[in-house]
């Protein structure tokens, strides 16, 4: 369960909090990120502390795939929902819709 | 049909787009299905205007009145592949470039259109079904579920659970027959899915996510569309 990327240098939640600190501003750098006050920098970093949870979390979950940091890391589930997405998930088939025709898949 | 297939081996798939901060996927995984079948029908690959579709598109869904197409605010692509149909066709990005904001008027040049939609239909969810619809008639516009797709960086996604319930509109290009899946110590087969954050997200824009379960509702929504030749 050690993840490899992220090297323990001092113990207990002061070293984890140090090392979210690193990761927070190789985030910063790498996608270019600035906020507007200290106030909103200090929200941010909470946000993407607990999207460093949630990406080991998903990777426990998700073991084949490879999960962490990505320029979403620092919104919260809603907001990337609400700002990055965009469907409208209604299965409704509007009128010109047909069924497609089942194809031939043995050959 | 073939283990793994791939339409950008093809030519038929244009490079990884940035939707921004619009909720503008649909437009994307319309517009990534109607330049598949274009290229099919034509033979060039010519990349589609998504913003043609955020600025013009407000089809509604005729039996729930306020279900409409709304640019960033979100919208269908079954809807889209209607209005496509009914406008005539879709105009070329350069031609329509994207802004990624939906407060402009809809600037549609009906003498510029450069593809078509002669019909579009939806899939079944049998994968046997999705993958020869793929392959005979170009990438799909599916929906599926972000949740992990927010921390996604690589590899073959195939989590243990997942919801189903469909968030984000895509592209399917291609399946691949053998993804080592550690935690099953097996190959998996999987979908090559086509996004719309750019290219710095997941695997070069793309995300791989394991067949077999509808694993994030990737099954239950899947539209095929076809193109009719247009000269502009």
């Amino acid at each position: 369960a050690e993840d490899p990327l992220i090297k323990q240098v001092v113990d207990g939640a002061e070293g984890e909090a140090l090392t979210d600190h690193h990761h927070f501003s190789i985030f910063k750098r790498k996608f270019g990120k600035s906020y507007a006050s200290q106030e909103e920098h200090d929200h941010r970093f909470k946000v993407f502390r607990a999207n460093l949870r949630r990406a080991r979390r998903h990777q426990k979950l998700d073991p084949s795939a490879v999960h962490g940091v990505t320029q979403f890391s620092d919104l919260t589930p809603s907001e990337f929902r609400r700002t990055y997405l965009g469907l409208r998930s209604k299965l409704r088939l509007p009128k010109d819709a047909t069924q497609a025709p089942i194809l031939p898949t043995d050959s | 049909l073939p283990a793994d297939f791939d339409w950008r081996d093809h030519g038929a798939v244009t490079g990884v787009k940035n939707q921004g901060s619009c909720g503008s996927c649909w437009s994307f995984s319309t517009t990534g299905a109607l330049e598949g079948a274009n290229f099919l029908a034509t033979e060039k690959l010519v990349s589609l205007s998504e913003q043609q579709l955020v600025d013009c598109d407000h089809e509604c869904d005729p039996e729930e009145p306020g279900s409409c197409d709304s640019g960033c605010n979100g919208g269908l692509m079954n809807s889209a592949f209607e209005y496509t149909l009914k406008a005539g066709g879709l105009m070329r990005e350069e031609d329509y470039p994207y802004t990624g904001t939906d407060r402009g008027a809809c600037k549609f040049d009906k003498s510029k259109i450069a593809a078509s939609v002669a019909n579009f239909s939806v899939v079944t969810l049998d994968e046997d079904q999705i993958a020869a619809n793929l392959v005979k008639n170009g990438p799909l516009a599916i929906a599926i579920n972000a949740v992990f797709m927010q921390t996604y960086v690589g590899g073959v996604s195939c989590p243990y659970i997942c919801s189903r319930r469909l968030d984000h509109g895509v592209l399917l290009v291609g399946y691949g027959s053998a993804g080592y899946s550690a935690v099953r110590m097996k190959e998996k087969p999987y979908w090559i899915i086509k996004n719309s954050w750019g290219e710095s997200w997941g695997d070069g824009g793309y995300y791989k996510i394991c067949r077999g379960r509808n694993i994030c509702g990737v099954d239950s929504m899947v539209s095929t569309v076809a193109a009719v030749q247009t000269s502009s």
